[in-house]
């Protein structure tokens, strides 16, 4: 959305943040 | 006609309320799916999980806004399960496009997860319902305090972890307003500025393994 400044790389998600990828 | 302030926040309440009038407390079919899809199958601790969180959900309202009111505690954590289990989804089929895999099953028994998630959706629910206190300049209400960070105290989450869940939250839930994806972004500023400094916060051992990491490569050189 406009005014959240998304900071994830297209490379990065969800799991990689939890170290399950 | 112009909004007040009041029905402005009624409306927020109602349009959270119709997004999940669908969306069941259960997981869904496509849940179970991906359950199922597991090397190591956690439906079982998924349930349990928030049945127990529920309670303490329950008992913590209770006591910071009045016994009377447990309840009104419980139907909030059932909205909040109902947010839970809809982004849940959303965040699975979009690691599946994006990864190409449909065997989750190291995210889906992460404990660490799936309490961020949930408290992450719980957040939401009581930033809709504060909304409503807050533009009535209710400061004394006694929701006051339940404003963040009070949900990650009672689940006893580290505030870093939360953190992890608030960028894939607000991907995978379009129907997020603007003013609930503002205050997720206060919430990580919050995080980034305090709370993540904490003593016992995991953000300073990953610091501690990059550093280790890091010893490999040649450190950037200073700007001039």
């Amino acid at each position: 959305s406009r005014d959240y400044h998304f900071g994830l790389e297209e490379h990065e998600g969800i799991s990689e943040l939890f170290d399950c990828d | 006609p112009p909004q007040t302030p009041i029905r402005a926040a009624m409306n927020s309440i109602q349009q959270l309320r119709g997004e999940l009038t669908s969306v069941s407390d259960k997981p869904s079919s496509s849940l179970i799916v991906y359950f199922k899809n597991c090397t190591v199958d956690p439906s079982d601790e998924i349930t349990s999980r928030v049945e127990q969180l529920g309670q303490v959900f329950s008992q913590k309202f209770a006591q910071a806004v009045g016994q009377r009111c447990e309840g009104l505690g419980k139907k909030r954590f059932t909205l909040g399960v109902q947010l839970y289990y809809k982004v849940m989804e959303s965040i699975l089929k979009s690691e599946e496009k994006r990864l190409s895999v449909q065997n989750f099953s190291k995210l889906l028994n992460n404990a660490t997860f799936h309490t961020s998630l949930l408290a992450c959706a719980l957040e939401v629910v009581m930033a809709t319902y504060f909304g409503s206190c807050v533009k009535n300049g209710g400061d004394e209400s006694p929701e006051t305090d339940l404003r963040f960070p009070w949900i990650l105290d009672i689940f006893h989450l580290h505030a870093f972890d939360f953190y992890k869940v608030i960028e894939s939250f607000i991907k995978a839930e379009p129907t997020l307003k603007h003013d609930m994806i503002e205050h997720l972004g206060r919430c990580e500023q919050k995080i980034m500025e305090s709370l993540a400094w904490k003593t016992d916060s995991p953000l300073f051992e990953l610091l501690r393994q990059s550093r280790e990491e890091g010893l490999g490569e040649q450190a950037e050189p200073p700007a001039t």
